[in-house]
């Protein structure tokens, strides 16, 4: 799976996730990348793409959660963005996977519980990073 | 105001032990590059929705992602691709699932966004609303990648799911898979 995030000059949100699922799936498997708030979601607080485990993202609605946890807990992007990837829901489930997401002020948050992700991030306020593992 | 872009290219049980300094340093290199590119995009007073759909494009015709000509087999040997795009400040949203043969799943869903009246699209209809519009196809052969299809033998012989990126790490299995 492969997805982006971004804020512009503006302090618009977009989010953009596509895969090609898992390998051995059954024809007509659907995961979480096209359905909105599980594996990509936006709004007028941040942009979130996911990747790893669709179910796990389709059962927790994890995408959704990180903009409902700086929307009603007021958490920071990356408070929210751990908090739902590492804890709650996806945490009760044994979920697997990682997220980026970005706000409107332009904070980055890149964040998985798996063994690596492949994530990059560059913005105006000087973050800079190309990882794959910690 | 601020402008930022992050990227992902997939999560997962990526083993460190097989990782060769080489596939390192390529994968930095591509997702360094492709981020470069989306920062340019907002720099240059592009929009944020213009900078993820052409970064995730450039991801899609990269086979070293599994999305659009990286994408894994499903069970039955075949190539089957998921996209969603969604505007933040007007909660616009637009999606493909089970499409084949598209080359780009992720300008077919903004398309979907931004010339219909639905949010999601799938299998055929989805694949005939790309002919409409005049999206790019692409035959079997475009999509087929050596080590794609390795790891498809290996989950047969398995008889699992798996991450792209897994190799004999964590199984999918029951209600997860």
């Amino acid at each position: 799976t492969v997805g982006a995030v971004a804020v512009d000059q503006f302090g618009h949100t977009a989010a953009a996730t596509s895969t090609g699922g898992m390998t051995n799936k059954r024809i007509g498997r659907v995961g979480d990348t096209p359905v909105p708030g599980a594996g990509n979601y936006a709004n007028k607080f941040c942009a979130v793409s996911g990747t790893g485990v669709g179910e796990h993202f389709l059962r927790t609605l994890a995408c959704y959660e990180v903009a409902c946890r700086m929307e009603f807990g007021e958490m920071s992007l990356e408070e929210a963005g751990r908090g739902s990837i590492c804890g709650g829901r996806f945490k009760e489930i044994d979920g697997s996977g990682g997220l980026v997401a970005v706000d409107t002020l332009g904070n980055v948050c890149l964040c998985f519980n798996t063994e690596g992700m492949y994530r990059a991030a560059r913005s105006s306020k000087g973050v800079d990073v190309v990882a794959i593992y910690d | 105001g601020s402008v930022a872009i992050a990227i992902h290219g997939g999560a997962g049980t990526i083993p460190r032990n097989s990782m060769t300094s080489e596939m390192d340093a390529e994968l930095r290199s591509v997702l360094k590059e492709t981020v470069e590119s989306g920062y340019n995009i907002l720099t240059q007073g592009g929009t944020a929705l213009d900078a993820v759909e052409k970064v995730v494009l450039q991801m899609e015709d990269n086979p070293l992602f599994n999305a659009g000509k990286g994408s894994v087999f499903t069970s039955a040997g075949t190539h089957e691709m998921d996209a969603a795009v969604m505007e933040g400040h007007t909660l616009r949203c637009g999606g493909v699932t089970c499409v084949r043969g598209v080359r780009n799943p992720i300008s077919l869903a903004r398309a979907v966004m931004e010339k219909t009246r639905h949010v999601l699209l799938c299998g055929e209809g989805a694949e005939e609303f790309a002919r409409e519009i005049g999206a790019p196809f692409e035959p079997p052969e475009y999509f087929f990648t050596k080590r794609r299809f390795d790891q498809l033998q290996r989950a047969i012989e398995k008889n699992v799911t798996r991450l792209d990126h897994s190799v004999d790490g964590k199984e999918v299995e029951g209600k997860t898979g």
